[in-house]
């Protein structure tokens, strides 16, 4: 059984693409079958792996029309990580499922069949609490949260961890926090490291260790169509991603 | 009649409420009477100017029961700017306007009553085109795009100008761009300058001249509860927000 982590935040341009690609190729390099979910209308993830060219079935069917999902798998330029990428009409999936049963769970019935080809499923979610980010934090597992050094990110917190709580009775009892993820810290001003302080008073334990650097190449990458391991490995942002990929692994084992 | 402008993007974390704020602050400098309305339920935009405690009516009281704006006005710091706070409960709205008649106009219907008391009307907006996004294009004269100079926002174009279309087409036959704006801009790396060069050629004259540089006083200000020009009036962000305000006062008179 594939373990199934969703990143998520509210807040847009906190990192969710960048960390859901990177990371995701990481798990892939040190050996995990991982699959990544495009499950934003934007797509970013999906061109971020350079995979422009749509394949007959998209997402938008298997969820509107139960398409099983092993139809819609693809695969990358990285060895053991494939992808399902998203297509523009997922945004319109969002009203036409409004009135549908089960609504909610429509991606985590889809998994069932695929889910034990994988060690590791991570989906990207939009910047907005919306159908598409409620089915996958009902089909997850855990939520990996990354979250900016940035003034707005502090104010935001509380409402996404009661999104979390309400997630957690309402549709899916055993959703865990993963972990809470600092992205673009530049330790050269005063704002990031401040910022970074208050957030580890309040999450204490469920910080990573890693912290992802504000890192160019990190930026430069996607318009290659690569994840930043095989852009340019020995920069910073490629080495934490790696790292949080170990971390990650490691506390698997132990917690 | 107050110009009413939209700041809108779908891409999180582009500059809109940055730029909502700011730009809102300058043109009240500058003489003009402006209301920003924070229409994302994150409220960046109503804590960015030191908004905190909230009043006995909201926003989501108004769209929902149609108590009038006046209600909801409230006095910022800055002489001629005036505002209208957002609340948490904005995004339930999303969900309990979608079977209501006319939905998409509630906010256009609710600004007729204090349009004459403003020169202009800003609205920040999330970063997804739910419902509160669209009413606030439907209500609009114009919208202002920032994009980020960053590969992703390449991406993103050509759903946002579909996007805009299909609002003129159907909602709003009035809906103009009021101009492109680069923001986050570092001219020091490559990756910022070739997509500016993209974007230049692409969007043409519908580019602001005026560009906004990466500036970290403009990432510190929100936390004091102050636009940059309360905070830092001498630095480059402050500085660049004014010319901004400038070009869009002078095109006025000159379009
Ligand atoms: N550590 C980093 N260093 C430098 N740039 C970064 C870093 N992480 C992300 N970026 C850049 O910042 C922008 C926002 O990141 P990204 O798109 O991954 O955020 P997101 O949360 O997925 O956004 P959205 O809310 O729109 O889905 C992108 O242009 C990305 O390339
Ligand atoms: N020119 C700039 N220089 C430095 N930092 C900036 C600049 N513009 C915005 N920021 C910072 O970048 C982050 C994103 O900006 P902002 O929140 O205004 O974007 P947004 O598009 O409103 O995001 P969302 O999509 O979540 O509504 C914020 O932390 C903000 O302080
Ligand atoms: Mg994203
Ligand atoms: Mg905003």
């Amino acid at each position: 059984m594939g373990k199934v982590i969703s990143i998520a935040n509210q807040k847009g341009g906190v990192g969710k693409t960048t960390t859901a690609v990177n990371l995701s190729a990481c798990l892939a390099y040190l050996g995990e079958k991982v699959l990544l979910i495009d499950f934003d209308a934007q797509a970013n993830a999906t061109s971020s792996l350079g995979i422009y060219d749509k394949s007959p079935f998209t997402l938008y069917q298997s969820l509107l029309f139960l398409e099983p999902l092993q139809k819609i798998i693809l695969d990358t330029e990285v060895l053991n990580l494939k992808m399902i990428p998203a297509d523009k009409q997922l945004a319109a999936a969002v009203l036409e499922l409004a009135n549908v049963p089960q609504r909610e769970y429509l991606l985590r019935n889809l998994l069932g069949a695929v889910n034990d080809d994988f060690t590791y499923i991570m989906i990207d979610t939009p910047p907005s609490l919306n159908l598409l980010t409620i089915n996958a934090l009902s089909a997850s597992d855990s939520v990996l949260i990354p979250i900016q050094c940035e003034y707005f990110a502090l104010e935001g917190v509380t409402d996404l961890m009661d999104t979390v709580s309400r997630i957690r009775r309402s549709l899916n009892t055993n959703l865990r926090i993963e972990g809470v993820l600092l992205t673009m810290h530049d330790d050269r001003t005063n704002l990031s490291n401040q910022v970074a302080d208050e957030l580890r008073r309040f999450f204490g334990k469920q910080l990573f260790q890693t912290i992802i650097p504000r890192n160019i190449r990190l930026a430069e990458s996607p318009s290659f169509g690569k994840p930043v391991i095989l852009y340019d490995a020995k920069c910073r942002g490629a080495e934490c991603y790696m790292n949080l990929a170990k971390e990650l692994l490691s506390c698997e084992a132990k917690c």
